[in-house]
């Protein structure tokens, strides 16, 4: 795994943060349990703990989809290519690009086109960012950093749970059961 | 675009092509050449955090696009040639995440070590 320089993270005072989703965008309510379940698999591993809010200015983690130049000096791009960023703490940015095809549920990995990509493998990847991982190296981990399209990866990895432990510290009730190898779930071929 | 299942996406987004698909005309080109095209992947490795800050990017495979590629290679577990082979091709093309795997010239998404598992080892043992 790897921190952002300096090693930005949330402080010690916000164990209990809060998100909210762009009120422009007008989210279902299956989208917003897509990223309900993502930021979980971090709140299983660590003391952090995740509220949805309708507050939008006072929420800590702000997540929108946004298409093409959005403001904040890095464009979306279209069709895959590059499919959300987000900001190192306690920036709290999260944005994702609007121009996917984002498969909400079902097996992605049976989709027959070339252009699906899972909403939650990208939302726990991107929820690594706003809690201070950078990209890693080892392939398994959620937060390497491509992702094909029609793949679905959603489990940490013991080095994902490492490095947001090294942060964080481990929650209590985790029983350190992430997994050590290939946790992903691909389709042959998954390449966009 | 939210499409509930994987079977719910028209057909007609199945032939859309992404910005990055004309990399793969790029394959095969090595240091010293000049190609249409390798300005552009200079820019991607810039966004990306691999080259520097500049504004003048040419189509010469410079020095500069064969460290990227170094480096990249190393932090995409693939072999570290410097050129623009197919493995390497068809991982620049894949779709990712915008934020750079080198913030402010700091790499440290692979050490270089062949075996991540001997590192953690390491560590462990320690």
């Amino acid at each position: 795994y790897t921190l952002f320089p300096g090693e930005p993270r949330w402080p010690q005072s916000k164990r209990d943060l809060t998100y909210a989703f762009n009120p422009d965008n007008n989210l279902s309510d299956e989208v917003k349990s897509v990223f309900a379940r993502a930021f979980d698999r971090w709140s299983t591993v660590t003391p952090l703990t995740f509220t949805v809010t309708t507050s939008a200015n006072s929420a800590d983690i702000k997540i929108g989809f946004y298409n093409g130049d959005h403001g904040d000096g890095e464009p979306f791009d279209g069709v895959l290519g590059t499919l959300a960023h987000a900001f190192s703490p306690p920036n709290g940015r999260f944005h994702l690009d609007g121009a996917e095809s984002w498969v909400v549920s079902g097996d992605v990995t049976k989709s027959t086109s070339n252009t699906a990509v899972d909403l939650e493998s990208v939302a726990v990847h991107e929820i690594g960012h706003l809690l201070g991982l950078g990209h890693s190296s080892v392939v398994e981990s959620i937060m390497y950093p491509s992702i094909s399209s029609r793949t679905k990866k959603v489990e940490l990895a013991s080095d994902d749970v490492e490095g947001i432990q090294y942060l964080y510290g481990a929650n209590p009730s985790y029983n350190g059961s992430a997994t050590t190898s290939a946790s992903r779930e691909t389709s042959d071929g998954g390449e966009a | 675009h939210f499409f509930p299942n994987e079977t719910s996406i028209p057909p007609l987004l199945n032939s859309t092509q992404c910005n990055w698909d004309s990399f793969r005309n790029l394959s095969g080109c090595h240091a010293g050449e000049k190609v249409d095209g390798l300005s552009n992947l200079k820019k991607y490795f810039q966004y990306f955090g691999y080259i520097n800050n500049t504004s003048n990017f040419t189509d010469d495979f410079d020095e500069a696009l064969k460290s990227a590629l170094e480096t990249y290679q190393k932090n995409f577990n693939l072999n570290v040639t410097g050129e623009l082979d197919d493995f390497t091709v068809q991982q620049i093309v894949r779709p990712r995440c915008g934020v750079a795997d080198i913030v402010n010239g700091t790499s440290t998404m692979n050490s270089g070590k062949s075996n991540t598992s001997s590192t953690r080892f390491h560590t462990v043992s320690h």
